[in-house]
């Protein structure tokens, strides 16, 4: 199965 | 003073109905060159970014950068109350606590003006890094928009796999599985009807269906949609609005537990 993951993961608070 | 008039008012409508479905609330920025919006949903699973460009609207004045923050659904509640021919101006004074809109009949007969309330967010802004993606395909909009709502009777996730020769989706449940796959289709006689693939290398990603379904909103603002790519990195679902900007989505993909 698969998990879903949010995208803060990937892009950096400004 | 902040005053952007559209004649093309429903593309207007158009902007709002494609972001609504994800966004409760966000922050209009208003620039000399133009609007911008930058938005997660409230799960933080995907984002939102668009850009009015100023040369795109029929007149367009920003003396100084203004930050709109708005209920989107109040925004909506007085969109509907502008027809689709109608013209359309958003004015702000400078540090207004309000926006107004105003809908103007093409024959200028009928002049509303809505006032609503605007709101203070804490944005947060993501930097958003150009990537060079292993696979972008473009295709036409409305068999996206498809392809996302037959798939998701059968399943919660969509795989996306992209190769040369076309790009499959795939949907697995319950019920059983369900594959559609588009070969790559240059050779048409409409530009907007085209399927074409830019590949670097394979990739096969798996996303959720609901979010796709709710980018799928943004079809009557675009013949095309472009889809790119990339191992481990967000899908980017971009529709671009002619002389005028773009409305892109972020989707972070699900991954093998």
């Amino acid at each position: 199965s698969t998990s879903q993951i949010t995208l803060p993961v990937f892009f950096a608070n400004q | 003073m902040f005053e952007a008039r559209l004649v093309q008012g429903a593309l207007l409508k158009k902007v709002l109905e494609s972001i609504k479905d994800l966004l409760n609330e966000a922050t209009w920025e208003c620039a000399a060159t133009g609007i911008s919006l930058q938005a997660m949903d409230s799960s933080h699973v995907s984002l939102v970014a668009l850009n009015l460009r100023s040369d795109g609207f029929d007149k367009y004045r920003c003396d100084r950068n203004v930050s709109l923050g708005m209920n989107l659904t109040n925004m909506a509640k007085i969109m509907k109350c502008a027809s689709n021919d109608d013209v359309i101006t958003i004015k702000a004074q400078d540090d207004a606590d309000t926006v107004t809109f105003v809908f103007e009949t093409p024959n200028q007969e009928k002049i509303s003006d809505y006032e609503m309330k605007l709101m203070n967010l804490d944005t947060e802004h993501l930097g958003i890094p150009d990537t060079d993606y292993s696979c972008i395909v473009k295709m036409p909009s409305v068999e996206f928009q498809r392809i996302c709502r037959d798939l998701s009777q059968i399943g919660d996730s969509v795989v996306i796999s992209c190769t040369k020769e076309g790009v499959k989706f795939s949907a697995a449940g319950d019920l059983g599985t369900g594959n559609v796959k588009l070969a790559q289709n240059a050779n048409v006689d409409k530009e907007e009807e085209a399927v074409v693939i830019e590949m670097q290398e394979p990739v096969s990603l798996t996303f959720a269906c609901r979010y796709l379904n709710s980018f799928t909103k943004a079809t009557p603002l675009a013949p095309q949609v472009q889809l790119s790519m990339s191992s481990d990195v967000p899908l980017v679902v971009e529709y671009k609005l002619e002389d005028m900007g773009y409305v892109r989505y972020y989707l972070a993909p699900k991954i093998e537990d």
